[in-house]
C-alpha cells in the first residue's frame, strides 16, 4: 500500500495473508492477500498462484497484523483447495477473470473460527456495486512504493475512491484495457495505491450501509502514478462462479 | 432469531470488534 496508515487486523479481521512454503524449510516466503468469505473460503486472486498452481505449496494466515511473525489470535491453514479461474486470461496490462477461492482447513481439520481478529466480508449483491466516486478501503502488506523491493512488516490500510468506467477507459488512462468486469479505482491526488504484494487483497465498499468485498487487487501500471488507477476484478459479476464452487455453504452472506 | 448476517458459526460479516486492541 502506498500512502495510507499502518494498521492492525481488528480493522480489517477478514485479511488473509497468503505464503509460499519454502522447499529447504527456510521462512515462508509472503505471497498475496485475500479475503475471508465464510469459514471455510478465502478469495484472492488467481495470478498470484498461475505459476505455481500445487495447493500444497501455499500456507494462508487469518488474524496478522505483522507479516512473517506470530500474532496473538492468529490461525493458521493448510489450503484444502485452490480453485483458480478456468478463463483467466493475462493481456499486455490486464489480468481477465483474476479470481481464485482457498478453501482452508487447520492441521486439525477445523475451518475459521471468529474472534476479535478474525471475521468474514460480506460479498456484494449480484451486479450491484458502490456509487462512483465511493470511498472504499485497500488492505496488505505490499510494497509501499513502486520502487521498494522490500514489504513492510506491518499491516497497512488506505481509501481510494471508485471511478466510473468511462474515465478509466480514456486513452491516457487504460484505453480498452479495461472492461465491465473490472473496477477502477484511485485516489484523486494520485497519492495513495495498492502495489505489487497487496494483489488479492480486499477492496472494501459500503453498500446498503454493510462492508462489502467489491473488489479484489489485480493490476495497474506502476503504484500511484497520475491517470493509472489501481485495477480490481468486479466481485458482483463472479457470484455465480463462487457459488458454483462453494455452493448454498452457509454462511456466505450475500 | 439472529439477524440475517450472522451465519451458524458465529460469524457476521462485515462487523469489526467495538475498537482494536490498541
Amino acid at each position: 500500500i502506498v500512502g495510507g496508515e499502518f494498521t492492525v487486523v481488528e480493522n480489517q479481521p477478514w485479511f488473509a495473508a497468503i505464503y509460499m512454503k519454502n522447499k529447504g524449510g527456510g521462512p515462508l516466503s509472503f505471497k498475496c492477500g485475500g479475503s475471508l468469505i465464510s469459514a471455510c473460503w478465502v478469495a484472492s486472486a488467481t495470478h498470484c498462484f498461475i505459476n505455481i498452481p500445487n495447493k500444497e505449496d501455499y500456507v494462508v494466515y487469518l488474524g496478522q497484523s505483522k507479516r512473517n511473525s506470530y500474532n496473538p489470535g492468529e490461525m493458521k491453514f493448510e489450503v484444502e483447495q485452490l480453485i483458480l479461474h478456468e478463463d483467466y486470461r493475462e493481456d499486455t496490462l490486464a489480468y481477465h477473470n483474476d479470481i481464485a477461492l482457498l478453501k482452508i482447513r487447520t492441521s486439525t481439520g477445523q475451518c475459521a473460527q471468529p474472534s476479535r481478529s478474525i471475521q468474514t466480508i460480506c460479498l456484494p449483491p449480484r451486479f450491484v456495486d458502490a456509487p462512483v466516486g465511493s470511498d472504499c478501503e485497500i488492505t496488505g502488506f505490499g510494497q509501499e512504493s513502486h520502487t521498494d523491493y522490500l514489504y513492510p512488516k506491518n499491516l497497512k490500510m488506505s481509501v481510494v475512491k471508485l471511478i466510473s468506467h468511462q474515465e478509466c477507459k480514456q486513452p491516457h488512462y487504460y484505453g480498452s484495457e479495461i472492461n465491465y468486469k473490472m473496477l477502477c479505482a484511485a485516489d484523486p491526488e494520485w497519492k495513495t495505491d495498492s502495489c505489487m504484494g497487496d494483489s488479492g487483497g480486499p477492496l472494501i465498499c459500503n453498500i446498503n450501509d454493510r462492508p462489502t468485498l467489491s473488489g479484489i487487487v489485480s493490476w495497474g501500471r506502476g503504484c500511484a502514478e497520475k491517470n493509472k488507477p489501481g485495477v480490481y476484478t468486479r466481485v458482483s459479476f463472479f457470484l455465480s462462479w463462487i457459488h458454483s464452487h462453494i455452493g448454498e455453504e452457509n454462511g456466505l452472506a450475500f | 432469531k439472529k439477524p440475517s448476517s450472522v451465519d451458524q458459526r458465529g460469524f457476521q460479516c462485515g462487523q469489526k470488534a467495538l475498537r482494536p486492541r490498541f
